[in-house]
C-alpha cells in the first residue's frame, strides 16, 4: 500500500545485496578456498576475513554514497516520487515521445497558436465591426452629398428659371 | 533482443539507467577485485614472516582466483537481480508524463489538427489584412465624402449668401423682386410711353 | 549508443521550452 521512496528502495536493495554477498562469500567457502593458510594460521584467517567483509561492505556504501551525491540522486528521486504521486491518477497509458519531434512539439505549442488564433479572431471581428460602422458612415455621408446635390440642382434649375424670365423681362424691355 | 533504450528515463535523469548500473557494477567489481588483492597481499605478508612456509605464493594466488571466481559468480547473479529491482523500481519512470510534457496530456495534437489549425491562423491573418485595407478604403472615401460636402455645402452657401444680398437690399424674395421690379419697369415704360404721347400732343397744339 | 539516447533525452526535454520561447517570439512580432 504505502509507497517507498525511491532512496529508501535504493538502500535497501543495496543493503540486501551486500547481505547476500556476504552470505555467498561465507567464513567457511573463505576457509574451503585458503585451506593451508587456514591450517597454519586459523586466526589470522578470521581477522583477514572479517577485514576483507568490512572493507567490502565499506567501499561500496561509500560508492552508492559518491554515485548520489555525483548525480544529485537523493533529490533527483525524491522529485521522481513526487512526480508520480501527482500523476498516480493517471489511467490509460501515458504519452511517450513519438520519435518524430514535429509531432510531438505540435502539442506543446499548439495552446500558444490557439491563443493566436483567438487574438486574430478578436481582431478580425473587431475591426469587422469598426468597418461595418465606418461602411454606415459612409453611406450617410453619400446620401447627405446626394442631398446637397439636389439641393444645390434645385438652386440651380431656381436661378436658371429666374434668368430666363430676366432675360424675357430684357426682351420685353427692349421692345421697340 | 531489443534493448529498451530507456529515453523518457534518461530525459528525466540526464542518463540512462542501464549506463547508471554500468557505473555500479564495474565500481562494485572493482572494489572487489581490490579487497581481494588486499586479503592476498595480507596473506603473503603474513607468510613472509614464517619461517620455511610451505605454502608458496603461487598456491596462495590460486585460492584467491578460487574464492574470486566463486565471489564473482555470486556477485554477477546478485548484481544481476539487483539490476533488474533498480531498472523496474527505481531508474523508471512509470505510467506518468514528466513536467515538461504536460502539454501533451492537456493538448494532445495530431497533425491533421494541427495544420487546420496553422490553416485558420493564416486564413484568420489574410481576413484580419482584407479588413485593414478595407478600414483603410472606408477611411479614404470618408475624407473624400467630407471634402465634397464642404464643396457642396460652400455652393450652398454660396446660393444662400445670393439669396441674402437681394434681402440686403430690401426685397425678401428675389424672385417677386424681379417680378415686382418687371411690373414696376412696365409701369415706367407705360408712363415713359404716355409722356412722351402728350408732349407730342401739346407740341403740334 | 548511450551517448545518442542521453543527447537525444536531453534534446527533448530542452528544445521544446528553447522551440516554444521562439514560436512565442514570432507569434508577438506578428502580432505587433
Amino acid at each position: 500500500g504505502a509507497t517507498v521512496s525511491r532512496v529508501k528502495l535504493l538502500d535497501t536493495i543495496v543493503d540486501t545485496f551486500l547481505q547476500k554477498l556476504v552470505a555467498a562469500g561465507s567464513y567457511q567457502r573463505f576457509t574451503d578456498c585458503y585451506k593451508h593458510f587456514y591450517r597454519l594460521q586459523p586466526e589470522m584467517t578470521q581477522r583477514i576475513y572479517d577485514k576483507f567483509i568490512t572493507q567490502l561492505q565499506t567501499s561500496i556504501r561509500e560508492e552508492v554514497s559518491e554515485i548520489k551525491e555525483e548525480g544529485n540522486l537523493e533529490a533527483v528521486l525524491n522529485a521522481l516520487d513526487k512526480i508520480v504521486e501527482e500523476g498516480k491518477a493517471q489511467k490509460e497509458p501515458a504519452w511517450r515521445p513519438s520519435g518524430i519531434p514535429e509531432m510531438d512539439l505540435h502539442s506543446t505549442i499548439a495552446p500558444y497558436f490557439l491563443q493566436q488564433r483567438d487574438t486574430l479572431q478578436r481582431c478580425v471581428q473587431k475591426q469587422e465591426a469598426e468597418n461595418r460602422q465606418l461602411a454606415d458612415a459612409i453611406l450617410a455621408g453619400r446620401k447627405q452629398v446626394e442631398e446637397l446635390q439636389l439641393q444645390i440642382q434645385a438652386r440651380q434649375e431656381a436661378w436658371q428659371a429666374l434668368h430666363r424670365e430676366q432675360r424675357e423681362l430684357l426682351a420685353v424691355l427692349r421692345e421697340p | 533482443m531489443s534493448v529498451d533504450p530507456m529515453t523518457y528515463e534518461a530525459q528525466f535523469f540526464g542518463f540512462t539507467p542501464q549506463m547508471c548500473m554500468l557505473r555500479i557494477c564495474i565500481a562494485f567489481q572493482d572494489y572487489l577485485f581490490e579487497v581481494m588483492q588486499a586479503v592476498e597481499w595480507v596473506i603473503l605478508k603474513n607468510l613472509d614472516g614464517i619461517p620455511d612456509c610451505e605454502i608458496s605464493p603461487v598456491q596462495i594466488h590460486r585460492c584467491t582466483e578460487k574464492f574470486l571466481s566463486f565471489m564473482k559468480g555470486c556477485f554477477d547473479n546478485l548484481f544481476g537481480k539487483m539490476e533488474q529491482l533498480f531498472l523496474q523500481l527505481i531508474l523508471c519512470i512509470p505510467n506518468i508524463l514528466l513536467p515538461e510534457d504536460k502539454y501533451k496530456e492537456i493538448h494532445p495534437y495530431s497533425e491533421e489538427e494541427f495544420q487546420h489549425l496553422q490553416k485558420e491562423i493564416d486564413q484568420l491573418q489574410e481576413k484580419y489584412k482584407t479588413e485593414l485595407y478595407t478600414k483603410q478604403t472606408l477611411l479614404a472615401e470618408l475624407e473624400e465624402q467630407k471634402i465634397v460636402q464642404a464643396k457642396l455645402k460652400q455652393t450652398l452657401a454660396l446660393f444662400a449668401e445670393l439669396q441674402n444680398v437681394g434681402r440686403d437690399h430690401g426685397t425678401s424674395d428675389f424672385r417677386e423682386s424681379l417680378v415686382s421690379l418687371v411690373q414696376n419697369s412696365r409701369k415706367l415704360y407705360n408712363i415713359t410711353d404716355d409722356v412722351e404721347k402728350e408732349s407730342k400732343r401739346l407740341k403740334i397744339s | 549508443f548511450d551517448e545518442i539516447i542521453v543527447d537525444i533525452a536531453t534534446k527533448r526535454k530542452q528544445y521544446p521550452r528553447k522551440i516554444l520561447e521562439c514560436v512565442i517570439k514570432t507569434i508577438k512580432a506578428k502580432q505587433e
